[in-house]
């Protein structure tokens, strides 16, 4: 059809620190073919998981207020990491956006 | 004619 595809809504997710580990695998990063890092896994028993809201799919725009864009792989996986360790807070704000 | 994706794929990452 010719409707416009509506823009994508990014969604603020608040994962509390409620377990041992926070459960997400992502892939992606800049340079890569997925620019920005993509949840592939949710691991049950894990905090994202007991959130209830991160999906599988979700492309993760912003941790706790710091974009992720032009961060290659490894240095979006340490803010996130580093997100779930710092004990300043009990919980991790994501900004995601379901894939359009 | 298909373009093609000449950016690797990423690794993936459990945290």
């Amino acid at each position: 059809t010719g409707s416009p595809v509506p823009a994508p809504t990014a969604t603020l997710v608040r994962v509390v620190k409620n377990a041992n580990t926070l459960g997400i695998a992502i892939e992606g990063g800049a340079n890569t073919r997925q620019p920005l890092p993509r949840i592939v896994t949710i691991q049950k028993g894990g905090s994202a998981h007991n959130c209830g809201q991160l999906k599988v799919g979700h492309i993760i725009l912003e941790v706790n207020g710091i974009s992720l864009r032009g961060r290659e792989h490894k240095d979006a996986a340490r803010i996130i990491a580093e997100a779930f360790k710092t004990k300043e807070k009990d919980h991790i704000d994501f900004l995601v956006v379901e894939p359009g | 004619r298909e373009k093609r994706l000449t950016l690797p794929p990423s690794e993936i990452t459990l945290l």
